[in-house]
């Protein structure tokens, strides 16, 4: 406390300055993870590469967020396994905002690599938190005729995650000539590693409280 | 609005900058790199009673009704925002996902008398 005169709104005693300062960071900290409903400040573990995230947010829509409590999310695939078969790669992402949120668009960006084989097809499927072989579910297909950066459009329906907020993409190739056996192995089509990672862009908002039931007039 | 000189006595609004790496937040929170946390503070005497610094016609409600039942009212007024704007953050979250969101009334721009 200072000997300064007393507080001008309540008269009690005033603070010195370092400890105003010291009280205004800590409502700053209160007051963001409110803002952001967050409990605690999230703990950064898997720092994502500069050069990644700046790409990504270039092809986010260049207008900021549309207003009321709607919310854009990058999420990048945290595994990517291309063990399973010539012909396939599975995407792994964790997705927990969508728990409490609602998605109402979802892009998948994927980067071709430049020794592209002409044209192909891509089917997207969904698959259970653990693996495809039980349930998988159709979600899109997609031909792609170039390499490079291709924003492929998902069913917002189909991206419903599970309570653990894991998300699992399956892609299956072929080409377009149903008689052609030739595909090339995906790890010759599919950038996976540092800034070509695959990423999901997702806009989604807030689910209002009570959300489902008839609104009563 | 005034902004608060250190003495001031009357409803104004005392501004503090933010930096994000004063919090050691700026591996968490990529944009922007910090905000300005306001608020207000300073005396209401009655005859600034309903003077948010923008509406006259509220001041001059408040003012006659407080002539008409009297002069010295019981409760007091209070210094409070009267304009508050949005703050647009880019951070990760727990997952490492990066979101973009808009987070309402965070910035003070005005305070006035209750």
């Amino acid at each position: 406390q200072s000997t300064r005169s007393a507080c001008p709104s309540c008269g009690g005693p005033t603070l010195a300055p370092q400890g105003e300062r010291a009280l205004v960071l800590e409502l700053a900290k209160k007051q963001i993870l409110e803002g952001l409903h967050l409990t605690s400040r999230p703990r950064v573990t898997r720092p994502l590469p500069q050069a990644a995230l700046a790409r990504a947010l270039r092809r986010l829509q260049p207008r900021s967020v549309a207003p009321g409590n709607q919310e854009e999310v990058i999420s990048f695939a945290t595994i990517v396994d291309k063990s399973t078969s010539t012909y396939r790669c599975m995407l792994t992402f964790q997705l927990s905002p969508l728990r409490s949120h609602h998605l109402y668009h979802a892009r998948l960006w994927l980067h071709v690599s430049p020794s592209f084989p002409g044209s192909l097809y891509l089917r997207i499927f969904r698959c259970g938190t653990r693996n495809c072989r039980g349930s998988r579910t159709f979600l899109a297909e997609h031909r792609m005729t170039s390499s490079g950066w291709h924003a492929l459009t998902l069913p917002s329906s189909g991206l419903r995650s599970e309570h653990s907020g894991v998300v699992k993409l399956q892609l299956d190739y072929r080409r377009p000539d149903p008689n052609s056996t030739v595909v090339p192995r995906p790890r010759r089509l599919l950038d996976t590693e540092g800034q070509l990672r695959p990423f999901l862009e997702l806009k989604i908002r807030a689910n209002e409280p009570g959300a489902g039931r008839a609104r009563r007039r | 609005t005034p902004t608060c000189a250190p003495e001031t006595p009357l409803c104004c609004r005392r501004d503090h900058y933010v930096d994000f790496q004063e919090l050691g937040w700026r591996d968490w929170i990529l944009q922007p790199e910090g905000y300005h946390l306001n608020y207000c503070s300073g005396q209401c005497p009655p005859h600034l009673a309903g003077s948010p610094g923008i509406a006259a016609s509220f001041h001059s409600a408040v003012f006659s009704l407080l002539k008409a039942n009297n002069p010295w009212p019981a409760g007091s007024s209070c210094c409070v925002p009267t304009a508050r704007r949005p703050l647009s953050l880019l951070y990760l979250d727990h997952d490492g996902n990066v979101v973009k969101t808009d987070v309402p009334d965070m910035v003070v721009e005005a305070c006035g008398c209750s």
